[in-house]
C-alpha cells in the first residue's frame, strides 16, 4: 500500500529526507 | 632566461639547472584551450550518461503486453480471498507461533504495539491493523508538514507541468490519478484539459508550487494513516481500479502504476492552499478505511471501468459547510488485509 500526498507550498517549501528513506509515522518531513 | 626555442628552453631547463627546477611559462591561449579540452569531454560525457539513463528506464518499463497479461490475473479475486482467509479466526493455542511467524518475517517491533500480548488478536487482519502506543511516535510540532504514516519514501519533489513521478525517471499525469475537477461537473463526467492547465487550477495562490511525496508501506509497517498537517478535508473521490502490488520493483516497471490501482483521494484545503492525501491499495492490502466515512466500500466484487470514480463532498454533511478538519497527527484511516 502507498499514501500519495499532492500539496501546493511556497516556493521556499523544503523536504527533509531523501527518496529511499525510511519514515516513521509523525516524523516531520517537510518545512518552510 | 637564455635565448633559445620553447622546445631547448623546456629540455634544458630539466637537463642542464639539474637540481635547480625552473618554471617554464607556457602562454595563456594553450592553457585555455587545454581546459576547453577537458570541459568538452566532461559534457561529453555527462550527456552520454544521461541518454544512457532514460534509455535504461524505458527499457525497463513494462510493456502494454505484460501490462494486459498482468491484469488478467485474478488479483481483485485473491485479494478478496486472501483478506476473508485473514478474517479467519485463528484458534488460540495458534495465535502466538503464527503471529511470531509474521513478525520475524516482515520485521513488527512488538514494544511498540499497544497492545503487546500476541493472544488477544482474534486473527491476522486485527493483528495487521494494530495499533501503536500514543508514545511510540511522538509528533514532530516544529515541521509544517508530519509523515502521514510509517514507509519508505519513493519519490518526492514538484509536481511539473501536470505530470508527477512515481520513482525518478518513471511519469504520470496529475490529471489521471486525481480525476476531474468537480467544480461544473457531473459525476463520472470527464472533461480532459491540458495537464498544465490542470495542474494551474489546483494551485490558489499566486507563486505557490503544488509538491508530490509518495511514501510505499511495506508489509510488516503500522497500516494505519494519520493527517499529516492541520488541514479541512473537503472531498473524497474513490477510483475503484486494479489491485496490482506496489512494491518499488512494480513501481519502477509498471508507468501510471498509482492511477491504474483502486485509490481513495481525499481533497481539502491547508493553510497554504490545496493539499490531498491518497491511499492507494494493492494485492495483498486491498481495502482502505475512512474512520469518518461509512459509505465508502472498497475492494468490492463486481466490474468497474478503469477511471472512473464516486465522488463524496463532506461540506454537506458538516454544520457549518466547511468540510472536516483535522489536526497534524490525527488518526485518518487504515489499510486492511484483502
Amino acid at each position: 500500500s502507498t499514501i500519495v500526498l499532492i500539496f501546493e507550498a511556497p516556493k521556499d517549501f523544503d523536504f527533509s529526507f531523501r527518496p529511499g528513506d525510511k519514515v516513521r509515522l509523525n516524523a516531520g518531513i517537510g518545512t518552510l | 632566461v637564455p635565448k633559445v626555442s620553447w622546445m631547448r628552453r623546456i629540455t634544458k631547463g630539466f637537463v642542464n639547472y639539474g637540481r635547480n627546477l625552473k618554471w617554464v611559462p607556457i602562454p595563456l591561449g594553450v592553457g585555455f584551450a587545454y581546459i576547453c579540452y577537458q570541459q568538452y569531454g566532461h559534457i561529453k560525457k555527462r550527456e552520454r550518461r544521461r541518454e544512457l539513463s532514460s534509455n535504461d528506464i524505458a527499457d525497463r518499463l513494462a510493456t502494454q503486453w505484460q501490462i494486459n497479461i498482468y491484469k488478467a490475473l485474478p488479483l481483485r479475486f485473491v485479494s478478496r480471498l486472501w483478506g476473508q482467509v485473514n478474517s479467519v479466526d485463528v484458534p488460540y493455542g495458534l495465535r502466538k507461533p503464527i503471529y511470531s511467524l509474521y513478525t520475524r518475517l516482515f520485521n513488527c517491533d512488538l514494544s511498540e504495539a499497544l497492545v503487546e500480548d500476541l493472544t488477544t488478536y482474534q486473527n491476522l487482519s486485527a493483528f495487521f491493523r494494530r495499533e501503536l502506543k500514543p508514545t511510540a511516535r511522538p509528533l514532530d510540532k516544529s515541521k509544517s508538514l508530519v509523515s502521514p504514516c510509517d514507509g519508505k519514501v519513493l519519490h518526492f519533489g514538484k509536481v511539473e507541468r501536470g505530470w508527477m513521478e512515481q520513482v525518478k525517471g518513471v511519469t504520470y499525469t496529475l490529471q489521471g490519478f486525481l480525476g476531474p475537477k468537480t467544480a461544473n461537473q457531473q459525476e463520472g463526467e470527464v472533461k480532459q484539459v491540458s495537464n498544465d492547465h490542470f495542474q494551474s487550477r489546483l494551485t490558489t495562490k499566486a507563486g505557490n508550487r503544488l509538491y508530490q511525496c509518495i511514501l510505499y508501506l511495506a508489509p510488516g509497517d503500522y497500516h494505519r494513516f494519520h493527517s499529516p498537517a492541520d488541514w479541512t478535508i473537503k472531498h473524497r473521490r474513490h477510483f475503484p481500479g486494479l489491485l496490482f502490488s506496489v512494491n518499488p520493483g512494480i513501481a519502477r516497471w509498471i508507468r501510471g502504476l498509482f492511477s491504474l490501482n483502486e485509490r481513495v483521494v481525499l481533497c481539502g484545503e491547508w493553510e497554504h492552499g490545496f493539499f490531498s492525501m491518497t491511499a492507494v491499495g494493492a494485492t495483498n492490502v486491498g481495502s482502505i478505511n475512512i474512520y469518518f466515512d461509512e459509505e465508502l466500500r472498497t475492494n468490492k466484487k463486481g466490474k468497474f471501468k478503469q477511471g472512473e470514480y464516486r465522488d463524496h463532498d463532506y461540506t454537506a454533511i458538516t454544520r457549518d459547510s466547511a468540510g472536516i478538519r483535522v489536526a497534524k497527527g490525527d488518526s485518518i484511516g487504515e489499510f486492511n488485509l484483502g
